[in-house]
């Protein structure tokens, strides 16, 4: 099974 | 003062097909190189960036950087109301209430002129980090779009996968699976072919929704660039002739 992963644990919000 | 005549007004309204189903609200960033947007949807699992260089634009005036807050349904709206061959003017003043959309027949018949109210929009950013992928390839535009299609029909996530030979895409679902795979072509055939280049192997796997609102894009490109490394968010781009691109940042589904 998988999850959707988040684009904000790769990239940085500043 | 900004202003940005397109006479191919075309590419701007499929910048704006491609865009409307992404991206609700997003700050266009007027600058004096080009039109840049960066847009993520709330749940932070794609990112759109947008590039339209000055020098691509048949007129360009922009002395500073003015954020351009737009509703991206409101834009589709007016911008649909130009004809394909029409050119396509962008004018603003400094205050940033509004922008003007002028479209022009191109026997100069008939000039059209609609003001868009704009909003201040207070949106997150995030710093792209300048990565490099294990796997490139470059394919036609057409056929990544019909593997979503057909793929969607039979599950929900692809997964991807790329040998020097072909690059590889699978699903699974409750009536069974299916895979299709698109084959590297010598280098002579450039637009129609597919290159693949790969440092290490990778195998990943994304939601075909997403990827599927990607491929809105196909008309602004014959080609498609897809990038991708294991368990990193991949990077979908479509070139926009000479001048700029569209890319799409999709997060990778992860193993519990």
């Amino acid at each position: 099974t998988s999850t959707q992963g988040r684009l904000d644990t790769f990239f940085k919000v500043v | 003062m900004l202003e940005a005549r397109l006479a191919q007004g075309n590419v701007l309204k499929k910048v704006i097909d491609s865009l409307r189903d992404l991206v609700n609200e997003a700050n266009f960033e007027f600058t004096p190189s080009g039109i840049t947007l960066q847009s993520m949807d709330s749940a932070h699992v794609i990112l759109v960036s947008l590039l339209l260089r000055a020098d691509g634009f048949d007129n360009y005036r922009c002395d500073r950087t003015i954020p351009v807050g737009i509703n991206m349904a409101s834009l589709s709206k007016i911008i649909r109301a130009a004809a394909n061959d029409d050119a396509i003017t962008l004018r603003a003043d400094d205050n940033g209430e509004s922008l003007n959309l002028i479209f022009e027949a191109p026997n100069a018949g008939r000039v059209s002129d609609y003001e868009l109210k704009l909003m201040d929009l207070d949106v997150e950013q995030v710093a792209l980090p300048d990565m490099s992928y294990d796997v490139t390839v470059r394919m036609p535009s057409e056929e990544l779009q019909r593997v979503c299609r057909d793929l969607s029909a039979v599950g929900e996530s692809v997964t991807i996968n790329a040998t020097k030979e072909s690059i590889n895409f699978g699903v699974k679902g409750e009536l069974g699976s299916g895979s299709i795979a698109i084959r590297s072509t010598a280098p002579v055939d450039k637009k129609e072919g597919v290159s693949i280049s790969m440092r290490q192997p990778a195998d990943v796997s994304f939601s075909l929704k997403f990827l599927t609102q990607f491929t809105k894009a196909t008309p602004l490109s014959e080609t498609v660039r897809l990038e991708f490394s294991n368990e990193c968010p991949m990077l979908v781009e479509y070139p926009i002739g000479d001048m700029g691109y569209i890319r799409f940042y999709l997060a990778p589904k992860v193993d519990d």
